[in-house]
């Protein structure tokens, strides 16, 4: 299972949250405008996070985050 | 699997709750407005919690949770 | 597997049925009106009994639970 | 595999019959009008028998039981 | 795999064939007018027969059991 | 895997071929006009042969069997 | 996997050819008009020859055997 | 897997070629006209090859092959 | 997974690229025109060239190889 | 699962990130104008960044990265 | 998993980059118009680029590589 997110304006953030017990940030990707993403579900990534302006798509459909 | 939210306000929170015998709160994520969670469900997350505006999307469809 | 509940009114109450042998209550999880619990079933949990206003979401349609 | 049950009226049973060499019922679940159980095949259960009015909705499509 | 029967009329019967070298019926399931059986193949049951006038459901297709 | 066959005269006969170096009947159903069989194939069951006029239904597609 | 064939005249003709380093018939079935074989591929049948009239029907498609 | 082949002349032929570091034809079946052939990649036959005018019907789609 | 070949003149080759760290040809099969071969991947084939003008039909689509 | 890229514009780099509980770039792989790369996520790599012009093309959908 | 290409000028590449740690490319094969290489993902290639004017076709879609 992946994602894929592109940046709509620079600095979109893009957390990893650790699997297990504990949930914390494990990594975060800056990406400019433009960039893109692709990013899988690991054994170390069991929730993805998205601060910023982007399209976060999925299997299930797009949104696009950032505040309106 | 895994479900998306996104929060249409501030203060959104996701919360996990512990598979197994018991059922609890093992983690809460809070969502200012815009910002996107992707979550799976593990070895540790059997149900998830949306509190606040946010819609929440899986392959079953989405709806829009928090009140009218 | 998951299925997705979301209140249409406070107080509506999902039961987690245990699997085995015996079937009885393991837990209840309350939501308030616009709540959402996306819930799996699990080791434990093999029925789900939901009480209470509120869209019963599954792959297989969609419900609305109450009464009229 | 599961199946999801919507009692239209009052007294709706929902049996389970046991997996393996006998047949016969390990539990029944009382449902309320409106009220939602959404049911596993299990270890234990290999056909679920209902009686009463009720949507009882599957992969395959939806009957409603009880008399005309 | 599982199928569904709905009974039409009373007296609906629902036999269950042995797996294995023999051939004989384990099991009978009454139904009455309106009542619903889902019932699983199983280490038990390789094969169904039905009497009477009923709705019989499969994932290939539904026919009407019983006499014209 | 499993196939539908529901009788549409009386003696419909319903034969089991076995599986593995031979080839020979192992059973033989008899269907009266109505009656319905849902049956898989199995460890002993690898090939089914339907004599008389009915409807047989597989995932692949419906044939009336019997003479014209 | 398994295929279906319905003869259209007496005196089709489904052979079994041998799984493995040979390749011979094990086994041939004779239908009658209308008479209906459903035939799996097992650990002994590796490929299925017909002769005279008679559907053919595969997951592929369906084809009507026999001279014009 | 398995393709199904329809012979449209008589004399045609279907190559098993041999799976394995060496490629050559450890079976021919001849087909008279009408007659098909439904056939299965095996431990043995990782190729088909097929000559003379005839349907060959894939799960990918269905050429006629045979000179012009 | 395997692929089908059907050659639209004579002299159509189709050659079979090794597995492993080296990539050569272990085998090359000629096609006259209207011949055709139905090939799958295998443990000594992990890359299949066609050369000459041929209609090759893979599960992704079709192309017709050779020169304008 | 993979993913293609292709280049809209020449010095397009493709970022291989690193799967485990580190995420660094283990591999940039530079692309010309209508170079094109299709790309495994692998026991290695976890994520894949694009920067510059390209279209990117996913089981979900497709982008077109770089800056308006 | 498997990529077909034709190229669509002469002189076309194709390159196989390695599975592992380290990336870079194990073979690259030379397509002169009209050829067509139909290639998979292999325990020694996880990633395959395209040099030069050739239609690229995988599950997911098709470019046309090449300069405009
Ligand atoms: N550490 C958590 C992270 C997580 C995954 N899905 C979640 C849903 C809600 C809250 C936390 C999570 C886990 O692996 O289970
Ligand atoms: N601890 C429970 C959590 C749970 C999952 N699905 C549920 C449905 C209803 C109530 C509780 C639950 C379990 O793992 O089974
Ligand atoms: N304890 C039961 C719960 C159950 C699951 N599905 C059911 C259907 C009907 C009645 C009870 C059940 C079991 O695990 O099997
Ligand atoms: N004890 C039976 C219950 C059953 C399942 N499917 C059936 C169909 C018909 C009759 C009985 C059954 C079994 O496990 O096999
Ligand atoms: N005892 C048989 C029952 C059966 C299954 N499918 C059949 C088809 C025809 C006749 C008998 C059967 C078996 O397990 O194989
Ligand atoms: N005994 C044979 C029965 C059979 C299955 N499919 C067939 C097709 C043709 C002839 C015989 C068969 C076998 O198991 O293989
Ligand atoms: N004995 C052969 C039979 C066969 C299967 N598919 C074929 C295609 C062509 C020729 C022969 C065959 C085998 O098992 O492989
Ligand atoms: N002996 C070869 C046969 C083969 C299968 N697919 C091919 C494609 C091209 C050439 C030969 C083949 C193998 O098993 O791999
Ligand atoms: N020997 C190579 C053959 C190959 C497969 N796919 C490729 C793509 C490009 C270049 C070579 C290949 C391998 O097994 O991996
Ligand atoms: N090293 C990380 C890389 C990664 C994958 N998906 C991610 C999502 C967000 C941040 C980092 C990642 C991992 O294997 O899990
Ligand atoms: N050696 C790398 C090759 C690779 C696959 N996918 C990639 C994506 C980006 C960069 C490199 C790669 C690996 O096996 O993982």
């Amino acid at each position: 299972e992946y994602i894929m997110v592109q940046a709509l304006e620079d600095g979109v953030t893009i957390f990893g949250l650790t699997r297990g017990v504990d949930t914390k940030f494990h990594h975060s990707e800056k990406l400019d405008q433009g960039e893109v993403l692709v990013a899988q579900f690991t054994q170390h990534t069991s929730a993805i996070k998205i601060r910023g302006k982007a399209r976060v798509i999925t299997k299930m459909g797009e949104v696009t985050s950032g505040r309106e």
